[in-house]
């Protein structure tokens, strides 16, 4: 049965689109059966791999229009895109029972063809990532080493805490890893220091460092293992998929 | 009369509570009056000042309950300080006739009293957003040049241009700069070039240089001009605010 993921920070730019294109393209690799499923209204996830304007998108599954129409990216990776007509989901669904269901509902049938399903979220904690959360076996938190980073965790930790009582009692959060690291930077080892005071146990030890081919790999549409597979990202986006497969 | 600017941009991380912070104090080192007022549930802008559940904050006037009460942070200075409740404000004013201009009402009264008011919003296109541009003169987009950030400009140009009809005839695009910038890269060179084909004359000649003092700077609870006023990132900010004055 496919295990499914989250990456999830309300804090904006901290790398969660980046780390499902290459967390699902590392699991690829290491041959695993992956799906990634983009809803963000922003499609950043859909933009990474070059789709922009996709037919069938998390938006008409989300309207009950169509089953989940999964996109083959490469061998063992498909994707669900996602569209900007997504930005108005919440307001449309406000009448609709059961509404953090819906995501969950659409994977069920689908679950057993996957051996691991990654759902990238937006910067908020609204609707579609309660979604995410309520249709999901872990949550995995990135965060950047900097102050305004940690001022979040806080309410992530009281949103997760609420759907496992009462939407989905076997969430747990898989962990919470640093993205964008550079260990020359007093203020990244600071408050590395304060997220494991805070975490402890939970916090993976892969870090991924701040490495320019990271940010360079979507501008051609790949994921960092075709774009530059020696170098750093690369590496620790490997060992990152190492440590979520042993968990 | 005070002239009401916003810092939006629904891609996340890319500096609009930074530019807030630092604009806002330059602005007010350069004998401006300012108020700044944070109107995203993580509260970032609040936090920058080491300000941590106020008691009087923009949840409590968006719900009809108080007027704006501002707080002195230094001279010339005053916040509006946000809440971790506001998340949940988009569902508790769906019925409410108008919500758009809700803030506009709240500053109208004590407009005359400043020169500038600056507004730092979360990074969706969502109700406070809208709130927020249909309060203002003017809108700056903050940008990082890297290629997620320029997948969003369609959106904001869309957004922009359905408020002008609809809901505020007078906002202008004040402009577009770009934040985290190091020429070194090349993905921020070509990136940057393709935003000026895309803006022409809206990008601004300041572009905000990647600088670490700019995030070590919240966890003193300071603006980049009483942490480290010799470094770059001061440089940047003070002339940022001099090309806004001059706009
Ligand atoms: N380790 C890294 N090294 C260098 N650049 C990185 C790294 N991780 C992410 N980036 C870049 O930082 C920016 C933000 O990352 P990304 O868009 O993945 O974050 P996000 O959390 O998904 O953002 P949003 O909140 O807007 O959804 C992107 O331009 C990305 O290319
Ligand atoms: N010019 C810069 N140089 C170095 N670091 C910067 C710069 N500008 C912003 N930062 C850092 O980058 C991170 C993101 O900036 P910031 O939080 O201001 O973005 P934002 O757009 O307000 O994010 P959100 O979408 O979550 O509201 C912060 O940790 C901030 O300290
Ligand atoms: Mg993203
Ligand atoms: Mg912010």
């Amino acid at each position: 049965m496919g295990k499914i993921l989250t990456f999830s920070n309300h804090k904006g730019g901290v790398g969660k689109t980046t780390s499902t294109v290459n967390v699902g393209a590392g699991l690829s690799y290491l041959d695993k059966k992956v799906l990634i499923i983009d809803i963000d209204p922003q499609s950043n996830l859909s933009h990474s791999f070059g789709i922009e304007n996709a037919e069938n998108t998390i938006y008409e599954a989300l309207k009950g229009q169509t089953p989940l129409l999964p996109i083959q990216v490469k061998a063992n990776l498909e994707i669900v895109p996602s569209s900007l007509e997504l930005s108005g989901i919440e307001i449309e669904l406000s009448a609709e029972p059961g509404r953090e269901y819906l995501l969950r509902e659409l994977i069920e049938p689908i679950r057993k063809n996957y051996d691991f399903i990654i759902i990238d979220t937006p910067p908020s904690l609204g609707l579609l990532t309660v979604n995410a959360l309520v249709a999901s076996d872990e949550v995995y938190i990135p965060l950047q080493a900097e102050f305004l980073a940690i001022k979040g965790l806080t309410k992530i930790s009281e949103v997760i805490e609420k759907i496992q009582k009462r939407l989905n009692k076997n969430l747990i959060l898989g962990g919470v890893f640093l993205t964008q690291y550079d260990h020359r930077k007093v203020l990244n080892r600071d408050v590395a220091a304060t997220i494991q005071a805070f975490f402890g146990g939970k916090v993976l030890n892969t870090k991924i460092r701040d490495n320019v081919s990271i940010a360079e790999a979507p501008t051609k549409g790949l994921d960092i293992f075709r774009y530059d597979p020696k170098c750093y990202g690369a590496t620790d986006y490997l060992n990152l998929c190492v440590e979520i497969i042993e968990k």
